[in-house]
């Protein structure tokens, strides 16, 4: 359960609020640059979950962002922006959650094999 | 034993000692086949392999095992866990204590069913056809996708007209073995699995063994529809028939 490195994501998200960049993304979602940081921090917690689900701090965590997300009046569209840990770039759509990235959604033509008896 | 391929062609085999089944990147399946107790050439499973590939998003960053011998069908994976992953993305689930289990796994979609029937098992797999292709060497053999090589197959038709014409071999007379076959409801390939296992081995459990194949095989598939034809009751007359 590593809260620590989203907490580090979120920071540099914060730091990146600033940037001509966010700020021009954040008022095409109609929303402030911190919703892009917060929303950032929300789905490193999330991806978390399965290993963090009984620690305190996360579950404090996530219910305190959620209320942050609230304050600010953020949109909870999955395919708002979000700020990319790998590019140091917002990023949008968001990557799919784990779950769903857990869920095959390919062309459901099946193949079978058996092997039974002697 | 008796293989059906995702190609939908049967085979039956001798491939005795370890075998693969199925060997791509998300999940290879391996089968040992030891000669039936008894019963001179014949072979059947007796051990079955399942290692699902390490996959940290979705499955565990470690290989899952999960192993089946001869009396030992085991409800969990190997370290004893019973799922791994998100929202229980791999997952063995026991149907039947010590006799059927189902090991699921969402992420690739892929349902495998593993049944103890005296003392061998039978095995079902039921994969989407983009995960089936996603083997990283194509040359490898997997029986579900290849076969068996052609000097492990064997030629039941050439073996029911021998065992006719001579009654040699034989553990089981063939109107014994047609008529316990019949009264099982087996039909096609898995018919003409069931005589073979009977007159090779004259074990009853293989007529259950072929019956659960073909149930197996519906109940993965429901829409599934079987066209090929009583094989062994076409050439076949029983002499106490005739």
């Amino acid at each position: 359960c590593d809260i620590v490195h989203c907490q580090t994501l979120f920071s540099s998200a914060k730091d990146a609020e600033k940037s001509t960049e966010i700020k021009k993304l954040a008022a095409l979602q109609r929303e402030s640059p911190r919703c892009i940081s917060l929303r950032t921090y929300i789905d490193c917690l999330v991806k978390q979950k399965r290993f963090c689900h009984s620690d305190i701090t996360f579950n404090g965590n996530l219910a305190g962002l959620k209320a942050k997300m609230n304050r600010h009046k953020c949109s909870a569209d999955p395919e708002a922006s979000i700020f990319d840990p790998e590019t140091m770039q917002v990023t949008g759509p968001r990557p799919p959650s784990v779950d769903r990235m857990c869920s095959y959604s390919g062309k459901p033509i099946y193949k079978q094999c058996g092997l039974f008896g002697d | 034993p008796h293989l059906r391929m995702f190609n939908e062609e049967f085979q039956t085999c001798k491939v005795e000692g370890a075998w693969a089944l199925v060997d791509n990147k998300h999940l290879t399946v391996q089968v040992t086949n030891d000669p039936v107790i008894n019963s001179g050439d014949a072979t059947a499973t007796s051990k079955l392999t399942v290692i699902i590939k390490k996959n940290e998003d979705c499955a565990s960053s470690q290989f899952i095992t999960y192993t089946a011998q001869t009396g030992h069908l085991p409800g969990s994976f190997s370290l004893g866990q019973t799922h791994y992953g998100p929202e229980r993305s791999v997952e063995v689930i026991e149907k039947e204590p010590g006799k059927s289990v189902v090991i699921y796994l969402r992420y690739i979609d892929t349902t495998i069913k593993v049944q103890q029937i005296g003392r061998y098992f039978t095995f079902a797999i039921k994969m989407p056809e983009g995960v089936l292709n996603s083997s990283e060497i194509s040359d490898k053999l997997e029986l579900c996708v290849q076969g068996c090589p052609i000097n492990e197959r064997i030629n039941y038709k050439q073996y029911f007209s021998e065992v006719q014409r001579t009654n040699k071999h034989s553990k089981m007379a063939l109107s014994k073995a047609l008529k316990m076959c019949r009264d099982a409801s087996v039909v096609d390939f898995y018919f003409d699995s069931c005589v073979f296992d009977l007159l090779t081995t004259g074990d009853e459990n293989f007529t259950a063994a072929a019956y659960q194949a073909w149930q197996d095989l519906i109940e993965l598939n429901p829409e599934l529809r079987q066209t090929q034809d009583n094989r062994t009751e076409l050439p076949i007359v029983p002499s106490s028939a005739s």
